[in-house]
Formats: structure tokens, C-alpha cells, sequence
């Protein structure tokens, strides 16, 4: 498990 | 937000774009696989159940939802309105391996062991893996439609150009996202072989065709 990065694209 | 992703998203709603206008305009969804499409429906919804959780943009929520009716429309003109006209006799890919893969993929490698989390995950592996029935389908017939190839090429011009949005977001935002990367990696791989029959037959008029 790694940091999630902000999921902001389509 | 920069060119290459919205390049990118454009190339995407164009493909999607051209699918549904072939099947409505021809009345007919023959050459086209409805396996990839109900795929595609499945990659769109498992990723933007985050419509009612997170908040990106308008641009993002707008998309989001033209991505889902657009993809629940094709799939309705496929199983329903023009189903007679659907070529399953070569639409025989298996899903469930793609499926099955991918869903314990998402839950052996995410980034948060949470259920909208492993969705997003999910839908990431599914969608680099969601065209090949259809390529599948053109490679069991020999040949596809130029407008057919047409929207595989827009389809596959999209990941292409988010592989260049994640190397300029890398350099200039330090953002990345390793799961994304890959997958489109992979994604993009997939359609090098037809890139390379698109270029060289379709744009000179000629018809999609493999040796037999």
C-alpha cells in the first residue's frame, strides 16, 4: 500500500 | 490541467463519439464488439462512483457523466435497439479473464485498502485490458470498417496522450500515480499493432485488412 494520490483526472 | 490531458480527454469523447454515431446513423452495431463495450461500461462506473464522494471540477463532473450515459447508451443500442444486427457469432472473447485478473490485481496492488479505492483501482487495470475483445473481434474477421478503425484510433490516441500528461505532471507538478502509469503503459502497448495498420492502410484509403 502506497500514498494515494488525488484521483483527478478522467 | 494541461494540453496534453485535455487533448487527451477530447480524443476520448471523439471516440466515443464516433462509436455511437456509426451505430445510430447505420442502424447496425456489426464489426463492433459489445463485450468491450459493456467492459467499458463497468471500467466507467466502478471509477466514477466518486462523482457523489469527491468534488474535482465542473469540467470533471460533466465528463464524468457524458463518459457514463454515453457508454450506457452504446451498450443499450447494442443488447436492445439494434440487437439483431449485433455479430456475436465473433464477438467470443472471454471476460471473465480479464475480469477475474483484474479484480485481484486491485485488491493485491491499490494504494488504500478501501471499497472506492479498490473500484478506482479496478476500473484502472480493467479499462488497459477492456479493447481486447474488440481487437479480438477485428483480428477473427480480418477487417474492420474504416469508421471502426477510426474510433479505435481516438480511443488509443487518449491513453497515449495521458502518458504524456503523467510525464509533464511528473515534471512540473511532481505528481504521479504509479497504478495509472503502468496501466496505461500497458494500455497504450496494446494498440501499437494497430496503430501501425492504421497509419499505413486506413489514412491511405485504403480498408483495414489483415493477411490472412
Amino acid at each position: 500500500t502506497t500514498e494515494a494520490p488525488e484521483h483527478d483526472e478522467l | 490541467m494541461n494540453i496534453f490531458r485535455l487533448l487527451g480527454d477530447i480524443s476520448h469523447l471523439l471516440a466515443i463519439i464516433i462509436l455511437l454515431r456509426k451505430i445510430w446513423m447505420s442502424r447496425s452495431c456489426a464489426g463492433i464488439s459489445g463485450k468491450s463495450q459493456l467492459l467499458f461500461g463497468l471500467v466507467y462506473t466502478t471509477r466514477y462512483l466518486d462523482l457523489i464522494t469527491s468534488y474535482i471540477s465542473l469540467y470533471n463532473s460533466v465528463m464524468k457523466v457524458v463518459f457514463l450515459a454515453a457508454s450506457y447508451a452504446t451498450i443499450y443500442l447494442m443488447y436492445v435497439k439494434f440487437k439483431a444486427t449485433y455479430d456475436h457469432n465473433h464477438d467470443t472473447f472471454r471476460i471473465e479473464f480479464l475480469v477475474v485478473p483484474a479484480v485481484a490485481l486491485a485488491l493485491l496492488i491499490n494504494h488504500d485498502f478501501q471499497v472506492v479505492e479498490i473500484l478506482w483501482t479496478f476500473s484502472i487495470y480493467l479499462e488497459s485490458v477492456a479493447i481486447l475483445p474488440q481487437l479480438f473481434m477485428v483480428s477473427k474477421t480480418g477487417e474492420a470498417e474504416s469508421i471502426t478503425s477510426h474510433y479505435l484510433f481516438a480511443l488509443g490516441v487518449y491513453r497515449g496522450l495521458y502518458l504524456l500528461n503523467w510525464i509533464y505532471r511528473f515534471w512540473a507538478e511532481d505528481h504521479y500515480d504509479l497504478i495509472a502509469i503502468v496501466a496505461g503503459v500497458v494500455q497504450t502497448v496494446l494498440y501499437c499493432d494497430f496503430f501501425y495498420l492504421y497509419i499505413t492502410k486506413v489514412l491511405r484509403g485504403k480498408k483495414l485488412q489483415l493477411p490472412a
